[in-house]
């Protein structure tokens, strides 16, 4: 029995996979559960489709737990999951958004990291992933993609916490990710990931400092994304390409998606400002998640909108 | 196996001042142990740009006098991890 699952506290790997299972029974009709594939040590990767089931709609993609240590990430996928089905039919924009618009949730992406995060080492952030030839363990899934991958330095060892594994796609939780969002490439007209910690909105390119075609619109909407969140509790988050406001980045989930042609992919760094950094006390859950949700409605929002 | 722990260690932050001071940053992540929380890596880090790391308890005096040494402006944001993880779970039970 994992005990009970709160949305003001972090939840364990144990308690999200029994609270994947009470949402989709608790609300048939809005919330289904697929699952992905398996991890390395055999855990399932699942993803919450929250709408009103029609596969033909527009949808977002949104994932939590890329790096185990992050764990105000899967608190937030959580909460959005919660708040859409509790707001469904009450709240104006999210009843349209949810009509019109599928989410596609993945609430932890680095399951295995998750897990060793929790009963391990709190500081852990790869996957648990065995290396070839070497006594280290793990990859930097946001290293793994195959968006110009290997063609920075330094990412090639595999004790180092940025290691990109032995080829793009090499992790099976990589592998899980990139064939469920080709499956559902048609419908998904967004990508948003979630990390922490530095209150930042990041857009693509983040291998090259070349500026995305569309670098007007993803500035445009990562304004109208930050402008909402401050709305709540002031808090500020800058925003620019991931190359320019932190530093080259091969390998990332959010290069990959915008280049397979998902053209408007989105990260979160969210609070705090490294105060607490990667231990953002729980009694601050409840506020990030609410600021931050408001800032992927707004985003959301504007995607059904806008995006063909 | 029991949990790692993380008694005393110390999350530092620094902004280096030009390419000299953040090759100290660089030249200390070779022979001591830094894990970078800001930016995620050793060869992110460069002049003007802020840096986090945490560093072991054995390795914070010699870390905060090669900081010292070089003149670099520096902060400790977290004193004792281990008290911070700890700390992080304020919320009780309902």
């Amino acid at each position: 029995i994992p005990g009970r699952h709160s949305y003001a506290k972090y939840n364990n790997w144990d308690k999200i996979v029994v609270w994947t299972e009470k949402m989709m029974n608790k609300h048939p009709e809005m919330v289904s559960r697929i699952k992905i594939g398996m991890t390395v040590e055999d855990n399932p990767l699942y993803v919450l489709q929250v709408g009103k089931q029609d596969e033909r709609k527009k949808s977002v993609f949104m994932n939590c737990g890329i790096h185990a240590r992050e764990w105000i990430s899967p608190a937030f996928c959580q909460w959005f999951v919660y708040q859409a089905t509790k707001s469904y039919g009450k709240n104006k924009i999210m009843t349209k958004l949810l009509d019109q618009m599928n989410f596609y949730v993945l609430p932890v992406f680095n399951v295995d990291g998750y897990i060793w995060s929790w009963t391990q080492n709190r500081m852990w952030r790869k996957n648990r992933s065995k290396n070839p030839n070497s006594r280290c363990i793990g990859t930097d899934l946001n290293r793994n993609f195959n968006a110009s991958w290997n063609s920075l330095p330094n990412t090639n060892n595999p004790c180092s916490d940025t290691y990109h594994g032995t080829a793009p796609e090499s992790e099976r939780e990589t592998k899980a990710v990139t064939q469920f969002i080709r499956s559902h490439l048609n419908s998904i007209k967004a990508y948003i990931t979630f990390h922490s910690y530095s209150q930042m909105l990041l857009f693509p390119y983040g291998y090259t400092s070349e500026l995305t075609p569309n670098h007007e619109d993803l500035a445009k909407v990562a304004k109208i994304g930050t402008d909402a969140l401050a709305t709540h509790y002031e808090t500020r988050y800058i925003y620019d390409p991931m190359a320019s406001i932190t530093y080259p980045t091969t390998g990332s989930s959010l290069d990959w998606a915008y280049d397979l042609g998902i053209k408007h992919t989105f990260a979160f760094e969210l609070r705090d400002k490294g105060k607490f950094g990667f231990l953002l006390p729980e009694s601050q859950i409840k506020s990030t998640c609410k600021e931050t949700m408001l800032a992927v409605k707004f985003i959301a929002k504007y995607i059904l909108k806008h995006a063909s | 196996i029991a949990p790692l722990r993380f008694d005393r260690e110390k999350v530092f932050r620094v902004k280096p001042q030009d390419e000299k001071q953040a090759n100290i940053i660089k030249d200390l992540a070779k022979t001591k142990e830094l894990d970078f929380w800001y930016p995620d890596a050793t060869h992110h880090v460069t002049a003007n740009k802020m840096v986090d790391f945490r560093v072991s308890e054995n390795n914070s005096q010699s870390i905060q006098s090669a900081l010292e040494q070089n003149q670099m402006h520096y902060e400790i944001l977290i004193h004792d991890l281990q008290k911070e993880i700890e700390k992080q779970f304020d919320v009780k039970e309902a």
